[in-house]
């Protein structure tokens, strides 16, 4: 049992905490730091397959070679394409052959290798929520540490328990609890008449309550 | 009305305390569930790397075939001249025309610096470099050169990241059960090298 948490020792427990925080806090910025810095961007390999108007925009502009892959809409371009020297120059056309197929693995092979980069870059994103998760979980157990280092021996202290009518015209009669959870301020809780006193879930459902109360003030 | 004596009051305190104390087990276990999920993702990703350093192995011995065979064509007399030149001087407007209209309507930016700039790189082309595609050899290169950045940009903050988990991670919160009775000193782990998220051999960046 975790009871009480002196195990802990009640100031290294909080001390033990707060550099949790900075720690999971610099490993997240460390994460997260390449994909703020605007030098980072990956490969529009969409131009590959002329997909990517964005892309080609960013070539005209830095260097009009995007123009280049506009060749497909003049029809003397696609023919120089085709121009066919190998009567001239048979090895030359088996060169041109060799340069177009090692082309065209080079291409999808580099398209992959973007797809792999993204997947990767997945990774850290899956890395970076999960260290988020980390500081809202520890945020949460560091803070009822910090709580537990009171003088009562109780987490949940009952104060008082009154019954009455929710409304007047309806005779459905609700539990009002009002407790303190460690040294925080004191929480109503109410119970519906389903949930009845002597039902053995009654106090859980009532620490249940409390909790929530206590973690969306906390939040 | 008031219902319960103190003595239920106390019961039904202590009843409350352990439910309390359930999630607050509950809460510690759900930060180990999260180390666990870390460290999962983590494996993950090193299998991830090996896998991008196989297909970067083999897009740069592509990409060297490619520049070989360009060099070998580069290396012919340049045939069929006539025929290009002429082609060249048709496919240049027409090329410049198409250009200049695509990025009216789509880059919404000013065109005239990038028209001059345009006919200026025509000009200086020569129709040969467009019949051995050496577009598509200089984007692939570039995109090369992107990807390289990007993975390196990546590791370097994985590099520090996993240092700062690896410290986290060996803390004793993590690896003792907290009913252990030991007292807990305050964090002050003795500095090591991270290997937790990394594996000794380093990959050569």
């Amino acid at each position: 049992s975790l009871l009480p948490f002196s195990h802990y020792g009640p100031l290294s427990f909080h001390n033990m905490f707060q550099p949790f925080f900075e720690m999971i806090h610099q490993a997240q910025q460390a994460m997260d730091a390449p994909f703020h810095s605007s030098a980072f961007q990956f490969p529009d390999t969409d131009f590959l397959r002329g997909d990517d108007d964005r892309a080609v925009c960013k070539e005209i502009r830095h260097n009009s070679t995007g123009c280049l892959k506009m060749k497909g809409q003049c029809d003397k371009c696609q023919e120089i394409l085709s121009v066919d020297c190998s009567t001239n120059n048979p090895a030359q056309a088996h060169l041109r052959q060799e340069l177009n197929d090692s082309l065209l693995v080079a291409e999808r092979l580099t398209q992959h290798y973007n797809e792999l980069l993204q997947s990767y870059q997945r990774k850290m994103f899956n890395t970076s929520s999960l260290l988020e998760q980390l500081n809202e979980q520890f945020n949460w157990v560091s803070q009822l540490a910090n709580l537990t280092q009171g003088e009562d021996q109780y987490y949940l202290r009952v104060s008082t328990v009154t019954t009455h009518s929710s409304d007047s015209d309806t005779p459905s009669r609700v539990t009002e609890v009002v407790v303190k959870l460690f040294d925080s301020d004191p929480i109503t809780v109410v119970i519906p008449e389903e949930v009845s006193r002597d039902n053995p879930k009654f106090m859980d459902t009532v620490a249940e309550k409390a909790l929530q109360e206590y973690r969306r003030k906390t939040r | 009305e008031q219902l319960v004596s103190d003595n239920e009051l106390e019961e039904m305190s202590t009843q409350g305390s352990k439910y309390i104390n359930k999630e607050i087990q509950n809460a510690v276990q759900g930060v180990k569930q999260i180390k666990t999920l870390i460290e999962k993702t983590n494996a993950e990703r090193k299998s991830l790397l090996n896998v991008l350093e196989e297909a970067k192995k083999k897009k740069e011995d592509a990409l060297d075939e490619t520049r070989d065979s360009e060099m070998k064509l580069k290396a012919y007399p340049e045939v069929c001249n006539e025929t290009m030149m002429a082609l060249w001087e048709e496919c240049k407007p027409c090329l410049k025309q198409t250009c200049m209209k695509f990025y009216a309507r789509v880059c919404r930016s000013g065109s005239g610096l990038v028209g001059r700039q345009l006919e200026e790189f025509l000009n200086q082309s020569s129709p040969f470099y467009f019949w051995m595609n050496g577009d598509r050899i200089d984007s692939l290169l570039e995109s090369d050169r992107q990807q390289s950045h990007v993975l390196d940009a990546m590791q370097d903050s994985f590099t520090r990241a996993s240092s700062i988990m690896d410290t986290l991670f060996q803390d004793r919160f993590f690896t003792h059960e907290p009913q252990d009775t030991h007292f807990f000193p305050p964090l002050g782990f003795p500095h090591r090298r991270s290997h937790f998220l990394y594996p000794k051999s380093r990959l050569v960046r």
